[in-house]
């Protein structure tokens, strides 16, 4: 149960930042 | 301790002593010497120092233990770092935003800032471009109009060369009655 | 009882605070047994220098086990309150507290249907762009087309100067007017030729 919380915790602060980065990659494709 | 207004560290610190000197004042001496009744009545110094050696080893230990868990867990500046954040939220009443448990929902603000920004440079671009194509209508406007001008000129020029042609006709008939 | 995760605090330290206290209640309580034993192994070896004490090592492990109760007692009232204080003042986010890395959720927090207006209008403007882009393409080929078909226009005018020049350079400034000329001239010819045959008949 430890391990899952600090693992979803751990998602919770990394992904956004990983998915927004790639996301910023997708609206610049879109503008080129 | 005043929960509420020492930073953090100073709680924890203050936390954990109060706990370890609770915990060995507990062990009393007079305690001790009571569960080993007999071998105290025979050794009594023994007793003693075997007593403050197990309470000193006790501390210690605790206290070990207490400073790697502060290190390994860089509770100091995390601490520090939670104190400033609450301070900064203080005339904050409302409860914060938590996590919803649902990824797709709370990704939606991380990515609100960005769909904002590419819908202003889009909506910037689409005008810059809607000026630059009416320049380019007001030029393909002006080019037509031109055109136009050319082919009337070229429409009078060819009706005149026709003119002359019929004018040619009536000399060569003019010529031709002997 | 529903147990707190404390999944908030848990991503600020990168622990669970419980797990933290924890580990340190595993801690305080190994060292307690370990150096209880430590203390019994003294006392016990102390005895063995003293053969006729008549203390039996099952006595002091009598005695040890019930300095450990009680320690082990005190400990857990004592190490309860502590860990209490601990995760509700020390280790935990009081509830009006955002985390500066969740800011944007302050910032903006849209709903689904928000969410998706927003993709929509970004998808409106995304497709007015790229029609503003057609349109240029199309004006673009429009202008092109124009230039060849001036420069064509502006060939067959100048054809028409050629053919201009080409009279003047042989004393014809205008065509109509001298073919009006000539063909003046002619018809004044032929009826002065035609005076001539009648006169000339006449003569005959």
């Amino acid at each position: 149960f430890d391990e899952n919380i600090v693992e979803t915790t751990t998602k919770r602060k990394q992904y956004p930042r990983k998915i927004a980065a790639h996301f910023i990659k997708i609206l610049k494709t879109e503008r080129e | 301790v005043r929960v509420e207004a020492a930073p953090r560290l100073l709680m924890f610190d203050k936390i954990v002593k109060t706990f370890l000197e609770k915990l060995l004042a507990s062990g009393s001496f007079q305690r001790f010497a009571h569960c080993y009744q007999s071998f105290y009545n025979l050794q009594p110094e023994v007793t003693a120092s075997v007593h403050e050696k197990f309470l000193s080893l006790l501390q210690t230990s605790i206290q070990d233990e207490i400073d790697q868990v502060k290190e390994e867990g860089n509770l100091e500046v995390l601490f520090t770092i939670l104190d400033r954040i609450v301070e900064e939220s203080k005339d904050k009443k409302e409860p914060a935003w938590r996590p919803s448990g649902i990824p797709e929902e709370d990704l939606r603000s991380w990515l609100v800032p960005y769909i904002l920004n590419q819908k202003q440079y889009l909506r910037k671009h689409h005008r810059e471009m809607q000026e630059e194509n009416a320049k380019l209508m007001r030029s393909v406007l002006a080019g037509r109009e031109k055109i136009m001008e050319l082919q009337q000129q070229i429409q009078l020029r060819s009706q005149a060369w026709q003119a002359i042609q019929k004018d040619k006709q009536q000399l060569i008939l003019a010529l031709g009655n002997p | 009882m529903s147990i707190n995760p404390m999944s908030y605090e848990t991503q600020f330290f990168g622990f669970t605070p419980q797990t933290c206290l924890l580990r340190v209640y595993n801690a305080f309580q190994d060292y307690l047994f370990d150096i209880m034993l430590i203390a019994e192994q003294v006392i016990l070896r102390k005895l063995e220098g003293l053969p006729d004490s008549n203390i039996s090592s099952s006595q002091i492990r009598e005695g040890t086990e019930s300095f450990l109760i009680f320690m082990k007692e005190r400990f857990e009232q004592l190490f309860g309150k502590m860990e209490s204080i601990l995760l509700n003042f020390v280790l935990s986010i009081p509830e009006n507290v955002l985390l500066p890395a969740d800011k944007v959720h302050e910032q903006y927090s849209y709903s689904k249907e928000e969410f998706q207006q927003l993709e929509r209008e970004v998808k409106q403007l995304q497709m007015n762009c790229s029609a503003e882009a057609a349109a240029r393409q199309e004006l673009l080929v429009e202008l092109d087309e124009q230039k060849a078909t001036e420069a064509e226009l502006q060939k067959t005018l100048r054809w028409f100067d050629s053919l201009e020049n080409a009279g003047k350079e042989n004393g014809i400034a205008d065509f109509t007017e001298s073919l009006a000329f000539l063909t003046r001239s002619a018809s004044e010819v032929s009826s002065k030729l035609k005076e001539i045959e009648e006169k000339s008949k006449s003569l005959g």
